[in-house]
Formats: C-alpha cells, sequence, structure tokens
C-alpha cells in the first residue's frame, strides 16, 4: 500500500494542527527532514529524533511509522 | 537500505512536489 502525496500533505496538516501553539515543533520536524534529504543523518537518525519531538502525541507517531520502510518503527509508550 | 516513503514525506514537507 503505496503512500501518495496527498497522503503526506495530510499527515503535514495534522502536524500542524496539533502544534497550532508551537509553531516551532513544526519547523524542528522540518529540520529533520531537511537534514534526512541532504543526508546529514539517516533513516534510524530520523526515528531518533521524530520519537522525541513527537514524544506524548501517539497519534502522530503511528502516522509516521506508515512513512518508514519495513522494518522500522516508532515504538508508543501505552 | 531505501526509504522511499520517508523520502516522499521529506519532499513534501519541504518543497511540496513530489520526487
Amino acid at each position: 500500500q503505496r503512500l501518495k502525496v496527498e497522503d503526506a500533505l495530510s499527515y503535514l496538516d495534522q502536524v500542524k494542527l496539533q502544534f497550532g501553539s508551537q509553531p516551532q515543533v513544526y519547523n524542528d520536524f522540518l529540520d529533520i527532514m531537511k537534514e534526512f534529504k541532504s543526508q546529514s543523518i539517516d533513516t534510524p537518525g530520523v526515528i531518533s529524533r521524530v520519537s522525541q519531538l513527537f514524544k506524548g502525541h501517539p497519534d502522530l507517531i503511528m502516522g509516521f511509522n506508515t512513512f518508514l520502510p519495513p522494518g522500522y518503527k516508532i515504538e508508543v509508550q501505552t | 537500505l531505501a526509504a522511499p516513503q520517508l523520502i516522499m514525506l521529506a519532499n513534501v514537507a519541504l518543497t511540496g512536489e513530489v520526487n
């Protein structure tokens, strides 16, 4: 089940909405994406940073997991 | 390891475009 651009846009909207009062969080997320694209960090690096950034937001973490390659997953604390 | 969907998410986040 390959994700589409619309899925990415929808997820990004969800992040923006949840952190509407903390725009810095979304900016931090964009920084992580930039570093990933420039290959400053790899997939495990992204996972580490995103799991810290979205700590306490299991829905965002589960949404993010859908974009990870097989074998990678951020564990959600329950 | 390739992460095509993560790359797609990054591209959409940064440019709004498909890779």
